[in-house]
């Protein structure tokens, strides 16, 4: 653990929530309980009482705000992602303790598909700030400068040895005799509801199992689609999530009607994001929808025709659209398909018929996936590696090699 | 390993100032950064994530950088400092 230095003179300590976020799934009244568990967290260790004050008149040593970009401090937010939140050490300033979350991020609270920020987790973090800790290497340090995803049920949650031998240096140790130990109050937060009304009901499905509907990078991450559900792999290799997040949570604007994703991938040039599904496609500025329902005739398709793979190919800046054992070929820098198209598939060689998707990886590899396997074309090259097709889970979803999908069957092998 | 673009150096560099891990360019004087200080500060970096200490600005550590964070310096000595004393 790392000490910022100051310290509370006192052990009673007021907080408030001066101001509420904008636009989120939590109300202010889960707010409030959220910041009072994620106080207490530290309470109970140091025996330092925090009382909340209501009246807008009344000081407070730890005003909480949710604020956007700059708002009077010397940090300024820097909207979604980014940086998340801060809080000023202990002292005599009256911006001393005070903590400030940005308002453009999306909080959350008990979601359980790893989508958005938990704002308990980083409320624990921020108020470690507001008590005189600062940022600290352990790595089960809820001090850690990194947001590490959500940290469990507040009324569970205890801190790490690490960051309880930090607060105690400053604050000294609780009372150890029964009857000097403080009680925890039994609170009960008004756990938000975390699945929507119009939620998939039907259960998480298993990503080993492979078989997506749609895999697309996306600014370096990789979405894998299947039914209402996605998981995002980051550039490192990690799993945002085990969980998946919801398709219609995320994408904002995508019509309820649309069950499956059959194709996704990020438009060269604008950095547009187009989502496929039967014969019509959507597309997306970051998360929000552009328009209406696009027929998949604009892209050069004949009417009806649907596709089972999309991507943009980095080494002609063109669009590839994959139906079958077919596919056809869009300019997107002319905003017109390519004459002669459909041409036969089997001109990327190896390649199975009927991809799940095909992506371009961070390297510049073509990947094709399909069921629980996927093949590898090396960068620019239209010829699968020798040692393709490959299991898709220990690569890229974090899944167990050797029992890796038990029932499929075996990978075609690439044509010679 | 591939060498870091200038881009992501010069990205990098800014990220290791602005959490305390440099220390902020004086605008009175000209200052090099010695490539030894610049590994020291990737290698105390890498320990707050949790990465190989390599010293270099490798794939994973510009990754870790565009990570989502707190906006408190990590290092709070006379680097880190400043920001606080400027507020």
């Amino acid at each position: 653990y790392a000490l910022s230095g100051s310290v509370w003179r006192k052990r009673i300590l007021t907080w408030r929530v001066q101001s509420f976020p904008q636009s989120s799934l939590l109300n202010p009244q889960i707010v409030r309980t959220l910041m009072s568990y994620a106080l207490t967290v530290w309470g109970v260790e140091s025996g330092l009482t925090f009382q909340e004050v209501n009246s807008q008149h009344q000081e407070a040593d730890i005003l909480i705000d949710f604020a956007r970009a700059y708002h009077q401090d010397s940090y300024p937010f820097d909207g979604l992602g980014g940086t998340l939140a801060h809080a000023f050490f202990p002292g005599e300033h009256p911006i001393s303790g005070d903590t400030h979350f940005d308002d453009e991020e999306i909080w959350t609270f008990g979601s359980q598909d790893g989508e958005g920020t938990d704002l308990f987790a980083v409320a624990v973090h921020e108020f470690g700030h507001a008590l005189g800790l600062g940022h600290s290497s352990a790595p089960n340090s809820i001090m850690r400068p990194f947001y590490q995803g959500p940290v469990g049920d507040p009324d569970k949650y205890r801190l790490s040895q690490d960051d309880r031998d930090g607060l105690q240096q400053l604050y000294g140790k609780v009372p150890q005799t029964p009857n000097d130990q403080p009680t925890r109050k039994p609170l009960i937060p008004p756990r938000p509801s975390v699945l929507p009304p119009d939620s998939p009901s039907a259960p998480v499905p298993d990503r080993c199992e492979g078989s997506f509907d749609a895999i697309a990078n996306i600014r370096g991450e990789t979405f894998f689609f299947k039914g209402p559900w996605f998981w995002r792999l980051q550039p490192s290799g990690q799993l945002v999530s085990p969980r998946p997040a919801r398709v219609h949570r995320f994408w904002e604007g995508l019509p309820s009607h649309v069950r499956v994703i059959q194709a996704a991938y990020a438009r060269r040039g604008d950095g547009r994001i187009l989502l496929f599904s039967g014969p019509q496609f959507w597309v997306f500025r970051e998360r929000q929808l552009e328009g209406a329902a696009r027929p998949l005739e604009e892209l050069g398709l004949p009417p009806g025709e649907v596709v089972d793979a999309a991507f943009s190919w980095p080494f002609n800046g063109k669009t590839y659209l994959i139906r079958g054992q077919q596919y056809w070929r869009y300019d997107e820098a002319a905003s017109r398909p390519d004459p002669g198209y459909p041409r036969d598939l089997s001109l990327w060689e190896g390649a199975p018929p009927a991809p799940d998707d095909v992506t371009v990886g961070n390297t510049g590899d073509t990947f094709f996936f399909k069921g629980a396997h996927y093949w590898r074309f090396p960068k620019g090259s239209v010829k699968t590696a020798p040692d393709s097709p490959q299991p898709m889970g220990p690569k890229w979803l974090d899944c167990p090699a050797p029992d890796f999908v038990p029932h499929t069957p075996e990978p075609r092998k690439p044509t010679p | 390993a591939s060498e870091p673009s200038a881009q992501d150096v010069s990205l990098g560099v800014d990220w290791l100032r602005l959490y305390g891990y440099l220390p902020t360019p004086d605008p009175a004087q000209a200052q090099l950064q010695s490539p030894e200080k610049l590994r020291d500060a990737i290698k105390v970096m890498q320990r707050f994530a949790g990465l190989p200490e390599t010293g270099r600005l490798d794939k994973r550590t510009i990754e870790t950088m565009h990570k989502p964070r707190c906006s408190l310096p990590d290092v709070l000595g006379p680097a880190g400092l400043v920001r606080r004393r400027r507020r």
